[in-house]
């Protein structure tokens, strides 16, 4: 059967396989406006593959947006499927998403950690790490949200190789993380950072390792509040919003605090739903309501982001 | 492939600061192996304990004990497991 990502399952989980085929079906379906780069590999050696939604130009503003940098967080990958078909079928069709991609670029990594997520299918459902070795230690993995070198090494993140929150022997130790550090800082011009994680329904922006207020503190949850505002007008979830220190707790070398420290004024990271009652294991009929209602927040970013040359 | 039988997940909800470092003490007990799936942050939030079965009963005793208060959020987490592979072998075909 003629692959198209007219017949993938949005209402789905897939495996890594299924989604890297349906990354492959999308570039061949919109060739002028999709492409797909391999940043690095993991530490298992996989690709580490990022769709590029561009309409040309060269070394355009643009925004980076990545999902699943946790692995057992299924509807992060999920909605960023859903949320990559959203993109390109709004082109030409949406104003504010036309006008987004004939200025910006979008750069979108909804596999952050390969090695993880195919770990949660064959092995454990609730891996959250990376896979890497640890020396000196029966313990596998690195948390990729502590590995970021952001007040690397704080009390926001775990010495210990068995802990959750391991923040792994050194910054950017894994290849994850360093291949995303490598390709914002060639690029050049990133606007914007928007990591999705889940759960617990809150937008976050910079500081996470630091209790003191960002610089654009105003600005950022000025747009959180419009952002999480648009998202409630779908099916009335709720979110929090407020720097990440604030909201929930310190949290050192995480994505957000490295992407604001190294320049990129509009870094955030969602946590998506679990409405109470099932946290990772969301039930895959809460996918399309999940991505549905998180799209108009993401747009509300990228449209201030496009209206907000820096 | 690991299997979560049994395996239960509390939503708990500290009422004071000293609860909220109780709860902390709780989440490196490694003989417990438990995870907090969302970390307390501050009385009246609520934060999510996974448990493995055999640590069940130690973990209520020690909630009880020191009259946090919890409730049973996912009753056996294999069982949704199971559903979602389910589901995901359905979509499949």
């Amino acid at each position: 059967i003629q692959r198209s990502t007219s017949t993938f399952d949005f209402a789905s989980y897939h495996t890594l396989e299924e989604i890297y085929d349906w990354m492959d079906t999308l570039v061949e379906d919109h060739p002028n406006l999709v492409s797909k780069i391999q940043i690095g590999q993991s530490y298992e050696n996989r690709p580490l593959y990022v769709l590029k939604f561009s309409t040309g130009g060269s070394n355009r503003p643009a925004i980076w947006l990545d999902t699943g940098i946790h692995s057992r967080e299924w509807i992060t990958q999920a909605t960023g499927v859903w949320t990559a078909n959203k993109i390109v079928k709004e082109y030409g069709q949406d104003p504010s998403v036309t006008a987004i991609l004939d200025s910006m670029d979008i750069f979108f990594e909804i596999i952050t950690n390969p090695d993880g997520f195919a770990f949660t299918h064959s092995s454990n459902r609730l891996w959250r790490k990376t896979r890497s070795i640890n020396a000196g230690s029966s313990c596998v993995g690195v948390d990729p949200n502590r590995n970021w070198d952001a007040g690397f090494g704080g009390s926001g993140s775990s010495s210990d190789p068995c802990s959750e929150t391991y923040r792994g022997p050194y910054a950017h130790s894994e290849s994850e993380v360093k291949a995303i550090v490598d390709f914002i800082l060639s690029h050049g011009n990133v606007k914007s950072v928007i990591s999705i994680h889940s759960y617990s329904q809150m937008l976050l922006f910079p500081y996470g390792y630091k209790r003191a207020p960002a610089a654009h503190h105003q600005e950022l949850n000025e747009l959180a509040k419009k952002a999480v505002s648009d998202l409630a007008a779908a099916y009335g979830t709720k979110y929090a919003y407020g720097s990440v220190a604030d909201t929930i707790y310190l949290a050192d070398g995480t994505t957000v605090d490295w992407a604001y420290d190294n320049g990129v004024k509009y870094s955030f990271s969602f946590e998506l739903r679990d409405t109470g009652r099932y946290g990772f294991l969301l039930p895959s009929h809460q996918i399309i309501p999940t991505a549905t209602e998180t799209w108009p927040a993401l747009l509300d970013i990228m449209v201030h982001v496009l209206e907000h040359p820096y | 492939e690991q299997l979560f039988r049994g395996d239960q997940v509390f939503r708990v909800t500290a009422s004071s600061e000293e609860q909220i470092t109780l709860l902390r003490v709780l989440g490196e007990r490694a003989e417990l192996q438990v995870d907090f799936w969302r970390d307390p942050t501050g009385p009246g939030h609520p934060a999510d304990l996974w448990i493995p079965f055999p640590s069940l009963q130690a973990v209520k005793i020690f909630l009880e004990s020191h009259s946090i208060s919890y409730s049973v959020m996912i009753e056996d987490v294999q069982a949704l497991l199971d559903e979602e592979k389910k589901t995901m072998t359905k979509s499949r075909r």
